[in-house]
């Protein structure tokens, strides 16, 4: 039996819309210590992955380990039938061909259950080893997706370069070109405003801004991003799911010709 | 614009 209970089904689409522009379906892996996901998308340009921990939601129990194959298009359709502060409730029993949303009002005088065909899936994990970053740059996520947003106006790719100073953005294209410069700040007052940089070496790397937008679409999940980059692997995007986990994409970059 | 590389250029399936 598995059964995770969430009190904000608003989370679970936050979740959702966080990573159905990348991929039309994925496998959710269930075992006692929470759901993990990890699949690239169709090009395999990125990868997505996520962590929610069992101790994050209101309710966890998976008594064996289950991967629930889903198609995005339909979980979205089904969890637009939930009202954002509907209880969520996503059920399967051990070994089964399907799932069950269960959604709660608030005052318990609505409840209904909508059950979704799972899928086999080939599963294609990859192995990431942990990386001793060259730079870490902690944001305002609203402000990377601004930056993602405007720079994608000019040209399809984007060049992040880090150095002590700072982190800058270019892009350019037909139209001309367009530079975004950002300082280390040192405002304690308001922690999560601040651009700070953990810097060991500069490092310069270029990325296809559609990748980049898709991750933005994480933004309503936490007020700070994290980008991690070194010369020879791709970049992390990561967003902390406020006591719930993370979600992290990374990009693979645009090399010289 | 550079070529773009991809996920199998870095890392292995498991």
């Amino acid at each position: 039996m598995f059964e995770a209970r969430l009190v904000s089904s608003g989370t679970l689409k936050k979740v959702l819309d966080a990573i159905k522009d990348l991929l039309n379906e994925a496998s959710f892996d269930c075992s006692d210590t929470g759901i993990q996901l990890q699949a690239m998308d169709s090009s395999h340009v990125s990868l997505v992955s996520l962590s929610l921990r069992a101790d994050g939601f209101d309710k966890y129990r998976c008594d064996r380990n289950l991967t629930m194959g889903m198609n995005l298009a339909s979980m979205t359709k089904i969890l637009k039938c939930a009202n954002n502060d509907d209880t969520v409730t996503v059920k399967a029993q051990d070994d089964a061909d399907c799932v069950t949303f269960v959604f709660e009002s608030k005052k318990q005088e609505k409840i209904s259950d909508y059950e979704m065909k799972l899928m086999n899936l080939d599963q294609e994990h990859l192995g990431i080893p942990e990386t001793d970053f060259s730079c870490v740059i902690h944001m305002p996520s609203g402000e990377f997706s601004r930056i993602c947003r405007d720079l994608s106006q000019f040209g399809e790719s984007v060049i992040i370069s880090c150095t002590k100073e700072g982190v800058r953005f270019s892009s350019s294209g037909d139209i001309g070109s367009a530079n975004i410069k950002l300082a280390q700040t040192n405002n304690i007052d308001k922690e999560e405003e601040t651009v700070s940089i953990d810097l060991q070496e500069p490092v310069t790397l270029t990325f296809a801004c559609q990748y980049l937008n898709s991750f933005t679409k994480a933004t309503p999940l936490s007020n700070r991003v994290s980008l991690s980059m070194s010369a020879n692997v791709p970049l992390v995007v990561e967003y902390e799911i406020p006591d719930l986990g993370h979600i992290r994409y990374y990009l693979a970059p645009k090399i010289e010709e | 614009n550079g070529s773009q590389l991809g996920m199998s250029d870095y890392y292995v399936l498991i």
